[in-house]
């Protein structure tokens, strides 16, 4: 499950 | 990391170059709004204080750094050196009437109560309207340089990569950052009636952008 907190985007 | 991110990515740092050479060979600012380019310097600061907390990638470290960099050196072009050729009477959207309720619906629209995330939240909802100062001034001169446009173009191209991204990850990896997305959304559709303008006109070579 993607963890929304560790924003890997720009 | 997918290729319709990595063009985003690209057409976004594209973007900021194309400004910051226009601004930096010309001389001038005449024609830019200083106070989109303030906006996108507090994007940017508001969004990447990760960098202090967490290591993503050396591609998302460097290209942070090379954003912040290039946005406060923008900045620093229109309001120190250049600034005798800062159009202020035509830059005069009111970006307070963006920045309060941006700031507002962070707070109360966000993943979790925390400073960082609630900042994150305040730099997605800043940079889907940090634009409109930059329309709004380019309405009311009536006008735009063709390389305004060309930065505008790879501008606005970049959200609307990064939409093609989320539909690429939502598919392949159920990834879906409702936030990011809807906030996108808004900000490429403030595009649409400049990118309909930009390829019937400028690509005409009519080499300015007039407005009807």
């Amino acid at each position: 499950e993607y963890n929304i907190y560790n924003h890997d985007e720009l | 990391m997918n290729i319709f991110r990595l063009s985003g990515d690209v057409c976004h740092l594209i973007a900021i170059i194309i400004l910051f050479l226009k601004i930096w060979r010309s001389k001038s600012c005449a024609g830019i709004s200083g106070k989109s380019q303030v906006l996108f310097a507090l994007v940017f600061t508001t969004r990447y204080l990760d960098l202090f907390t967490s290591y993503i990638s050396a591609y998302n470290t460097v290209m942070k750094v090379v954003y912040l960099l290039l946005a406060y050196s923008t900045v620093g072009l229109i309001f120190f050196r250049f600034r005798n050729s800062y159009d202020s009477e035509s830059d005069s959207f009111r970006v307070e009437f963006l920045l309060v309720p941006v700031a507002g619906l962070s707070f109360l629209e966000n993943y979790a109560f925390t400073p960082l995330e609630i900042l994150w939240t305040f730099s997605i909802y800043l940079e889907s309207v940090a634009i409109l100062p930059q329309l709004f001034m380019i309405t009311k001169t009536g006008e735009a340089e063709s390389i305004t446009a060309h930065y505008l173009l790879f501008l606005g191209l970049y959200r609307a990569l990064y939409l093609a991204n989320w539909l690429w990850r939502f598919h392949t990896e159920g990834f879906y950052d409702q936030i990011a997305v809807v906030s996108g959304v808004v900000q490429t559709i403030f595009y649409c009636d400049f990118f309909y303008l930009y390829f019937t006109r400028v690509l005409r070579g009519s080499g300015k952008m007039s407005l009807p």
